[in-house]
């Protein structure tokens, strides 16, 4: 079973910043 | 502030704790940014894309700190120290060699707490512009953070090329950006 979802650094930073720019829309 | 785990832990945990310890700090890149003046009168499409360009590189100015480049170990906020040879099991070797360069680089110009603060400023405006609409506003922003960096200048009359030195930073850190930050990391999905 797949246990980990790898991704990279530069995704995982992009993925932060869209995730805060939405919650404080 | 993250602890890498201690020896007992395997190499996936390490890689899991390892991982988890960059959320926190991307998210105090992007309070940092928003407290930059002007940053927030930029369209929100090119804040975010400033952010997805920069955030890399003004984390590799913000751990410079941790980087011992003498002793070749890194320091956690939590006080854990790690050789630089116990840490390349994560496999981060030629980032954390890179790292320890321009530490030593960055670490030796002897920068000031608000003087290291107007830099990453200056690095996070200073980013890849490809994703940027109005490249003009970024432009301007960036001109005037330049400005405002010259007060290292103006704090060490005698010497001027600390600055001009400083500005060689930008692209060692779009060299660190473009080779390390496609670096693998691995989120437990349970």
């Amino acid at each position: 079973p797949k246990t980990h979802r790898v991704m990279t650094l530069a995704d995982h930073i992009s993925h932060i910043i869209t995730q805060d720019f939405a919650r404080n829309q | 502030a993250c602890p890498v785990a201690p020896a007992s832990r395997s190499s996936q945990e390490v890689w899991d704790s390892f991982s988890q310890c960059f959320t926190p700090a991307v998210r105090e890149v992007v309070e940092f940014a928003k407290s930059i003046p002007g940053f927030q009168s930029l369209s929100q499409h090119d804040q975010v894309m400033l952010l997805k360009s920069g955030t890399f590189q003004v984390l590799m100015v913000r751990f410079c700190s941790l980087f011992d480049a003498k002793e070749r170990a890194v320091t956690f906020l939590n006080g854990q120290t790690y050789s630089l040879a116990s840490l390349r099991a994560l496999g981060m070797g030629s980032l954390l060699d890179a790292m320890f360069d321009f530490s030593e680089k960055l670490g030796s110009m002897g920068l000031e707490p608000d003087e290291m603060a107007l830099f990453m400023a200056v690095v996070l405006v200073s980013a890849d512009r490809s994703g940027i609409v109005d490249v003009g506003a970024v432009e301007q922003l960036q001109e005037n953070l330049i400005k405002a960096l010259r007060l290292i200048t103006s704090r060490r009359p005698d010497d001027s090329t600390l600055f001009p030195k400083l500005l060689l930073r930008l692209p060692d850190l779009r060299t660190l950006n473009n080779h390390h930050s496609d670096k693998l990391l691995a989120f437990r999905i349970d």
